[in-house]
């Protein structure tokens, strides 16, 4: 019978002991060179975990400058990986996840009262000994803003050349197709012949990009309310592009567009609730083009239909409203344009509302971004370290 | 609960200052 040798995992302290002169193998092969897929599949924010039991066990030895040095050339190398990924998601997304769970676990582990609360007796017991590394926390939270903003100018990059050919130009509801306002050809499918012209997406291809970045951000291990944070930041730029391109466009201000508005914002909706998401405020950030759909089809003839209009479109202001019914294009000669007078009567109706003389939304406005402390379930003197990482000159202790 | 002792407050630069003295670093290295 096989006898096992192998420590039992009780005899674990959850720390990590390497040589000073290994720091900067660490940094390189754990920081540098590590690729998401290498750690798929395990411990979500592997890395993370990894450094913070070795910064566990240089507080243990009661080594201050091996603990300052660890978290600098952590910090810097994870600085330098960004800046040579500055346009890869996935690698944003990657540090981004362990930088956020590094932070928590300098929480998590720095014996404040207020840190504790979850923690079972086992982390109490792993607790970080000689240091308060409050500061480095504060270089962490810093850092992870950073890569929070490198994280949207990316998938802002990737969603913008899609938003409006998906949400205004092509034609997800087939009934629809080829219902345009008079004198405009119909622009998705000249785009499509256009060989050398840009490139017209769908819808479909805008959810499932954004359904990419969700899938991306959970495999890291990215907290939910980061996740959220990053979908409503996307979702508020999906809606100013929209409705800066519906103010500036008369061949999109028409009845059918407003229909076909409106079932991709249902979708877009759809697409939350089927991710958990709805509760991140992301719904919220498309008020604005949920009305501008909803304007483009009510009734414009009556002065009730000016009250009505006045009462439904509460996240638009007058500018937007009023440059929208001046742009509104009928479909057919059955449609009447919408008449000086009933713009009159709603600009009357709303002078009361005292709006901003704004028209055109902020597409690059950013939330500001917030990383709720997030303790770990996980028990430390667990972790396993696979040996497809070559860490090997990392000793359990 | 072991009583923990009072812990010795680490100085850290702000991540300006890291990049700041990463740059220098960088530019002496030949």
């Amino acid at each position: 019978r096989q006898v096992t040798v192998q420590r039992k995992e009780k005899d674990f302290e959850g720390m990590l002991e390497y040589n000073k002169e290994d720091e900067a193998l660490l940094a390189k092969t754990l920081i540098n060179d590590i690729r998401p897929s290498t750690v798929s599949g395990t411990v979500p924010c592997l890395p993370a975990y990894i450094l913070f039991m070795c910064i566990r066990h240089a507080d243990y030895i009661n080594d201050d400058q091996k603990v300052e040095s660890l978290l600098t050339s952590t910090i810097n190398t994870i600085k330098k990986v960004l800046k040579k990924n500055n346009d890869d998601f996935e690698m944003t997304s990657f540090w981004l996840a362990n930088t956020s769970r590094l932070l928590h676990c300098l929480k998590q582990y720095s014996g404040e009262e207020g840190f504790m609360t979850h923690n079972t007796p086992k982390q109490n017991e792993h607790c970080l000994k000689n240091f308060d590394l409050t500061e480095y926390r504060q270089v962490l939270s810093d850092l992870s803003i950073q890569i929070y903003q490198q994280l949207i100018k990316v998938a802002e990059g990737i969603i913008q050349p899609m938003i409006v050919s998906a949400m205004l130009e092509s034609e997800s509801i087939p009934s629809l197709a080829g219902v345009k306002p008079m004198g405009y050809r119909n622009r998705s499918s000249s785009l499509d012949t256009d060989a050398d012209g840009p490139t017209s997406y769908t819808l479909q291809a805008l959810i499932k990009q954004l359904g990419q970045f969700h899938n991306t951000m959970q495999d890291h291990g990215l907290d939910p309310e980061i996740i959220g944070q990053v979908v409503r930041q996307l979702f508020h730029c999906i809606n100013a592009v929209t409705l800066n391109n519906l103010l500036l466009r008369k061949d999109v201000c028409s009845w059918s567009t407003g229909m076909q508005l409106r079932y991709n914002t249902s979708q877009m909706e759809e697409w939350l609730r089927a991710n958990n998401l709805y509760q991140s405020k992301a719904a919220a950030t498309l008020e604005p083009i949920i009305q501008a759909a909803q304007l483009l089809q009510v009734k414009k003839k009556t002065s009730q239909d000016a009250e009505a209009i006045c009462t439904l479109c509460t996240a638009l202001t007058t500018q937007q409203i009023v440059k929208i019914l001046n742009l509104y294009t009928p479909l057919n000669e059955f449609e009447e344009r919408v008449t000086v007078s009933f713009i009159r009567n709603i600009q009357n109706r709303l002078q009361e509302r005292n709006d901003p003389p704004q028209l055109l939304l902020d597409t690059k406005y950013t939330f500001p971004v917030l990383f709720p402390y997030s303790p770990s379930a996980l028990s430390l003197e667990t972790l396993h370290i696979p040996a497809s990482l070559n860490l090997d000159f990392l000793v359990r202790v | 609960r072991p009583p923990s002792r009072p812990r010795i407050l680490l100085k850290a630069p702000t991540l300006a200052e890291m990049e700041e003295m990463n740059i220098s670093e960088e530019e002496e290295s030949p």
